[in-house]
C-alpha cells in the first residue's frame, strides 16, 4: 500500500498522468450519473490512497467545481471555464476505483458524493442525487446583500468582492457550527465582521499580547464584608 | 453579593466606543474601569481618552496590543488621563501628545480583583465596573442573548480581549455577566456582551483588576 499526502492540488502535479486520468474518470463518472445540466470539473483531490490488488485501486476525494459548459452542449470541451462562483458550489465525493492499466480498463467500485461544501464529509446515506446546493447559495448571496448593505461595505474590485463572499460563506456554516455547541441562548450570525477570516479577525480587533505576557503584579483587592 | 446588579443603571458607564481596526482593547478596558471609579469617587461621569494610552503607554503596543496592568502603571506615571474631547480617539498610533495641564481624572494604584465569581459580584456591587479579559471565540459571530461555549472551546488560557464587566443578573433563569465591548454598537446587543455566569466561562475571571483613586 502507498499513502500518498493527505490534501493534493491537481496543480501542484501536473505531470502526473496517471493521478489525472483517474480524476479524468471520476469527472466523467460524476458528470454521467448527477442528472444536472451543468458539466462539473475536478478542483483538488484529498485522501488519496493507492494499492496494489488484482489491478490498482485507488481511493480518493475529489471536490467538483461548475463549469460554464453544458452537458447537452454537442461537444463539450476539454477546458471549461468554471462559474464564478464555483468555489461555493463545490461537490465533494469519495470514489473507489480499480484500474487495469494492461488492459486500459477502470472499474468504478463505489462512489458516494455529498454537496455540503468544503467542510463536510461525505455521509453514506447520500449520493450524487442528493440536494441541490443552489438554494443554500441564493440564501448566502442573499445574506451578502443584506451585509454588504447594512454595513455599508466597500471592495476595491469584483475579485476582492467575491473573496469576501467566499469568506462570508464559510463564516456562515462557522456561525451556524458555533450556534449548534452553544450552552446558553446566545445567537450567533452575521454581524459586521463576518467578512474577515478568522486570522484578520485576530490581527485586527484582538489583542495577543493577553495570553503571551505575564501581568504586571498588583496587590489583591480587598473582598467587601458587609452586607 | 445582591442578586443583580448593573453599573449602567446607576450613571457610571459611558456609551459603548469603537476601537476600530486596531486591537486596543486593553485601552479601553481600562479607560472603561476608571471612568466608573472616577464616577464612584468624584460623582461626575467622564468619558476619558484611550487615544492617551495608545500613543503615551510606553510598554504596551498601541494597536499591537497591551495589558490592563501595565496601563494603570502608565497612567499613574503620567499623571492622569485626559477627557475624550480633549485627546481623542484615532484609531492608530500617534506621537504622544499628553498635557498635564489637560488631565481630567488621575489613579492612584491598581489592584487585581479574586478569580471568584462571587467575589467578583461581589467587588463589582460594591465598587464598579471591572477591567477583564476573556477568550473572544464566538464573539466574530456573535448578535444577541447569553453565551455560553464549551470550555473546551472558549478556554481559559487563550486570552486575547480586554473589555469591561459592568453587571450581573439573570435572564429566564441563566445567570449572566454583562460586558461592554468596544466595537461599536452595531455589534451585540447595542454594543454588550452577555456572558454565562458561574463556570469561568472563557477564562473571563483570570484577569479581572481596578484602578484606585
Amino acid at each position: 500500500v502507498s499513502a500518498l499526502p493527505p490534501v493534493r492540488w491537481l496543480q501542484e502535479d501536473p505531470e502526473d498522468i496517471e493521478l489525472k486520468t483517474v480524476l479524468r474518470l471520476a469527472e466523467r463518472e460524476y458528470n454521467r450519473v448527477s442528472g444536472r445540466e451543468d458539466v462539473y470539473r475536478a478542483l483538488r483531490l484529498r485522501d488519496l490512497r493507492r494499492q496494489l490488488v488484482s489491478g490498482i485501486r485507488y481511493d480518493f476525494t475529489v471536490f467538483l467545481g461548475r463549469t460554464l459548459c453544458k452537458k447537452e452542449d454537442e461537444e463539450v470541451p476539454d477546458n471549461c471555464s468554471l462559474h464564478s462562483l464555483a468555489s461555493l458550489m463545490e461537490i465533494q465525493c469519495r470514489y473507489s476505483m480499480l484500474v487495469f492499466p494492461w488492459v486500459n480498463e477502470t472499474k468504478v467500485l463505489d462512489h458516494r458524493c455529498s454537496e455540503e461544501g468544503v467542510s463536510a464529509e461525505p455521509s453514506s446515506d447520500q449520493d450524487v442525487d442528493s440536494v441541490k446546493p443552489e438554494d443554500e447559495l441564493l440564501e448566502t448571496l442573499s445574506l451578502f446583500k443584506d451585509f454588504v448593505t447594512t454595513y455599508n461595505k466597500k471592495y476595491k474590485d469584483d475579485e476582492e468582492a467575491l473573496m469576501r463572499l467566499q469568506i462570508f460563506s464559510q463564516n456562515f456554516k462557522k456561525a451556524k457550527e458555533i450556534q449548534e455547541k452553544d450552552q446558553g441562548t446566545a445567537e450567533y450570525g452575521v454581524t459586521k465582521f463576518s467578512d474577515l477570516t478568522e486570522e484578520e479577525f485576530r490581527t485586527l480587533y484582538l489583542n495577543p499580547l493577553l495570553s503571551s505576557q505575564p501581568s504586571r503584579p498588583m496587590k489583591m483587592a480587598l473582598a467587601p464584608t458587609d452586607p | 453579593p445582591p442578586a443583580q446588579w448593573d453599573w449602567r443603571e446607576h450613571g457610571a458607564v459611558t456609551e459603548v466606543k469603537n476601537q476600530g481596526m486596531c486591537g486596543s482593547c486593553w485601552a479601553f478596558s481600562v479607560t472603561g474601569n476608571i471612568e466608573g471609579q472616577w464616577f464612584l469617587k468624584k460623582g461626575s461621569l467622564l468619558s476619558l481618552s484611550e487615544q492617551e494610552l495608545v500613543d503615551c503607554d510606553g510598554v504596551d503596543m498601541a494597536c499591537g496590543g497591551g495589558l490592563p496592568s501595565n496601563a494603570y502603571e502608565a497612567i499613574e506615571k503620567l499623571g492622569g488621563l485626559e477627557s475624550e474631547q480633549d485627546y481623542s480617539y484615532l484609531g492608530h498610533k500617534e506621537p504622544c501628545s499628553f498635557s498635564t495641564n489637560k488631565v481630567s481624572a488621575y489613579i492612584n494604584s491598581s489592584v487585581e480583583i479574586p478569580k471568584d465569581e462571587t467575589q467578583i459580584a461581589a467587588w463589582l456591587a460594591k465598587n464598579g465596573p471591572i477591567s477583564i479579559a476573556l477568550n473572544a471565540f464566538a464573539m466574530q459571530f456573535y448578535r444577541k442573548g447569553i453565551s455560553y461555549p464549551f470550555r473546551i472551546l472558549c478556554n481559559p488560557w487563550m486570552i486575547d480581549h480586554a473589555v469591561l464587566l459592568v453587571g450581573y443578573g439573570d435572564r429566564d433563569g441563566k445567570p449572566f455577566w454583562a460586558i461592554k465591548n468596544s466595537w461599536g454598537t452595531d455589534w451585540g446587543e447595542e454594543g454588550y456582551y452577555y456572558l454565562h455566569r458561574g463556570t469561568g466561562s472563557c477564562g473571563m475571571n483570570t484577569m479581572c483588576s481596578s484602578a484606585v483613586i
